[in-house]
């Protein structure tokens, strides 16, 4: 048996001029996961004044999560025009019946909420155990946490803040993947950045979005 | 699991957003595995806030504008390649890095499907951890891909290892014929954290896949015994 290279090294510094414009994210831990200084929920708002357009792609797998139907269901309400998204790691959310798709759905109101709008518009991504019920108060509660006015918000447009929500993605990563850079399109400069995660149960075919099963909000 | 985002401040259309996203994602998230498993909730999601363009600046729009939208595609595309290979870097136990290429075959389905097989056959990536240049399982695997458009000839499939540090790749097998494998710059190539397996169809056809894989080792097991306990 022998001992892998160190992949600490694809853990790379971003530099807040390579982000996106008009985001604010964060990274913080709300008890999902057992390890208190691992963070378990992300949070990323768009506050731009003009609209956000959203899209998704959906794993095909016969037996979809909670957050993967409602996220599906969100993109279609909205007609892609969802500017948010929260994601838990440590708990997949998945194979959870009613109660994970009313958790799901907690989980993109509160959000939601945080911006004023009274209907739930957030994405909503989970990762972890399959089978396992969401602490869905510990979520909520952390999720209001960052409300405007709240002294605990910490919700901001920092490269820090996006290294802390990368960081929330993570269950068996060994390191945080984030990555951001600019291109310009007819002399227009832009910006893109992406946090993704997943080391194992990894070999996607995914595609756009499907309204598949009725979902209750 | 398989979860991302990525987030622009270009100015998108839903509808353009999407149709970008999902040929980005199919050659890009489609295009990796680890262990060959499909997790319940694999997601990419996209949002595009527009804001770092001035009010007067109309959505990029595949139908009304069509260069901005292909380029806007190209770069959504690369970066979510970047994105993807990083999970394969990142994969539980990984001690190797390695694209399958699949060139010259009839469909880019075809090249897909055979590089996908050759990806996740359990006796190539336990190969690849020993650092064993064992083409025969690469040839196996790729034979035993059923369906495909137009059926390989074994007559004209030839099977490269190509390292990553710019040396020189080491044909195995040329237009279906064994070559002497030189197993001393075998093992200098499969020693690389990173390289390259090419399988060229010699179809007629001029499509190519690109996937990207790891090796499968003892850490793998070792991580999966208990992760639910």
């Amino acid at each position: 048996m022998k001992t892998g290279p160190s992949k600490q090294h694809f853990a790379l510094p971003i530099s807040e001029a390579s982000l996106p414009k008009g985001f604010v994210a964060t990274g913080l831990h709300c008890g999902v996961k057992k390890d208190a200084t691992a963070n378990d929920l992300a949070i990323i708002i768009s506050e731009s004044p003009r609209e956000t357009s959203a899209a998704g792609c959906f794993t095909k797998n016969a037996f979809q999560a909670a957050p993967v139907c409602v996220s599906q269901e969100i993109l279609r309400r909205t007609n892609g025009r969802a500017r948010s998204l929260v994601v838990n790691s440590g708990c997949a959310n998945a194979v959870t019946g009613e109660q994970g798709l009313q958790d799901a759905w907690a989980m993109s109101q509160e959000t939601s909420h945080l911006y004023g709008a009274q209907e739930p518009s957030a994405l909503v991504m989970s990762t972890g155990v399959i089978g396992q019920k969401l602490p869905i108060s510990k979520i909520v509660t952390a999720i209001k946490s960052q409300a405007r006015s709240a002294a605990t918000r910490s919700l901001s447009p920092s490269a820090s803040a996006w290294q802390e929500a990368a960081k929330a993605f993570m269950t068996t990563d060994t390191f945080p993947k984030i990555r951001a850079r600019t291109f310009s399109i007819g002399g227009a400069d832009y910006r893109i950045a992406g946090i993704d995660k997943g080391a194992g149960m990894i070999h996607p075919i995914m595609g756009p979005p499907v309204a598949n099963r009725p979902l209750h909000a | 699991t398989l979860l991302g985002c990525i987030l622009t401040d270009a100015p998108v259309t839903p509808s353009s957003l999407q149709s970008a996203l999902t040929h980005a994602v199919d050659r890009s998230f489609n295009c990796i595995s680890v262990d060959g498993d499909m997790s319940t909730n694999d997601t990419i999601v996209a949002l595009a806030n527009g804001a770092a363009a001035p009010d007067d600046i109309p959505e990029i729009d595949e139908e009304t504008a069509p260069d901005a939208f292909l380029a806007f595609r190209t770069e959504l595309t690369n970066f979510a390649i970047d994105l993807a290979k990083l999970v394969v870097r990142d994969g539980e136990g990984a001690t190797k890095f390695v694209t399958v290429t699949v060139k010259n075959a009839a469909t880019y389905e075809d090249a897909h499907r055979i590089a996908s097989k050759v990806s996740t056959s359990a006796l190539v990536k336990t190969a690849l951890y020993g650092e064993d240049a064992n083409w025969g399982r690469i040839l196996s695997s790729s034979g035993s891909v059923q369906g495909l458009s137009v059926p390989i000839n074994p007559a004209r499939v030839s099977v490269s290892f190509i390292p990553s540090d710019g040396t020189a790749a080491l044909p195995v097998l040329v237009n279906g014929e064994p070559k002497i494998v030189d197993e001393v710059r075998a093992k200098e190539i499969l020693e690389l954290d990173d390289f390259e397996v090419c399988i060229d169809i010699g179809d007629f056809g001029s499509q190519q896949a690109k996937y990207w894989t790891c090796d499968l080792s003892y850490e793998y097991v070792r991580i999966n015994g208990d992760y639910r306990s």
